[in-house]
């Protein structure tokens, strides 16, 4: 299994 | 300049025992309204979101937004010299590169200040959605705790699903399996020992133990910790520290190659 990094979900605010 | 004071000065060292081992260094963000930090671990999956009210302090005064890069495990060594009943007061003049910690006893017999290097950090700083997650669970946070740590002798990762039945966490490993189903449950009078499951939709995610371990490190900060899943999403391990704030893990879900 994977997993992507945090900032793949989040947007840069 | 920035001042906040804290009676409980103990809260303040929890919460740094609580995140020294997950994040090496981030920004305290101060401004009128608060201090927040946000920080992501060294391998960008995980992400620490924490945000303290300004009325949440004893005293609080911020004239400008300001920036402090903590290296955390250099604040956990200073404030390994606070007494747990000590006041704490951090204090720093605009555009500083230290902050002065004041550690005040009890009774005031006892003064004492440090100062720490702060650092300058490029964060990145990421835009967390508000939205309604498929299942919310609150329960005690030392059920959290004793459910991640008993499960990570076991195995690696940790299937969490929840249903109607209750939330259940599974694992295996070379020793074999393990399950925990925990269901809803407000029989307790306190409402801290209930088990309350919110849900909208069934949902299943695995994550990474290790992680989930490590956000148990906040436990002595709050007697409930509340878990929210949405299907593809990061889950949020919250822990809402009395009236001064929260601290918010985010842990990206592990999916199939």
């Amino acid at each position: 299994m994977k997993q992507r990094p945090i900032s793949a979900f989040f947007g840069a605010g | 300049m920035f001042e906040a004071r804290i009676t409980q000065g103990a809260v303040l060292k929890k919460l740094v025992e609580a995140l020294k081992e997950l994040v090496t260094e981030g920004n305290f963000d101060v401004s009128s309204t608060g201090l927040q930090l946000q920080a992501m671990d060294s391998s960008h999956v995980c992400l620490v979101s924490l945000a303290l009210r300004e009325d949440g302090f004893e005293h609080f005064r911020c004239d400008r937004n300001m920036a402090m890069g903590i290296h955390f495990q250099n604040l956990s060594k200073i404030l390994k010299c606070a007494g747990n009943e000590d006041t704490i007061t951090l204090k720093a003049e605009d555009n500083a590169d230290q902050l002065t910690l004041m550690f005040e006893s009890s009774n005031q017999d006892r003064i004492s200040d440090f100062d720490l290097k702060l650092m300058s950090i490029e964060s990145e700083h990421l835009g967390i959605p508000d939205q309604e997650y498929s299942a919310e669970i609150k329960m005690p946070s030392s059920e959290y705790q004793r459910i991640v740590r008993d499960l990570t002798s076991i195995g690696d990762t940790v299937l969490i699903s929840a249903t109607k039945e209750g939330i259940k966490f599974s694992t295996s490993g070379d020793v074999g399996t393990a399950n925990v189903t925990l269901r809803h449950n407000t029989t307790p009078e306190k409402p801290e020992e209930q088990t309350i499951i919110d849900l909208k939709e069934p949902v299943a995610l695995t994550f990474a133990l290790r992680y989930l371990n490590n956000f148990a490190k906040a436990t002595p900060l709050a007697p409930v910790v509340k878990l929210s899943l949405t299907k593809d999403l990061p889950i949020v391990v919250e822990y809402q520290i009395g009236e001064l704030g929260a601290v918010k893990f985010y842990l990206a879900p592990k999916i199939d190659d």
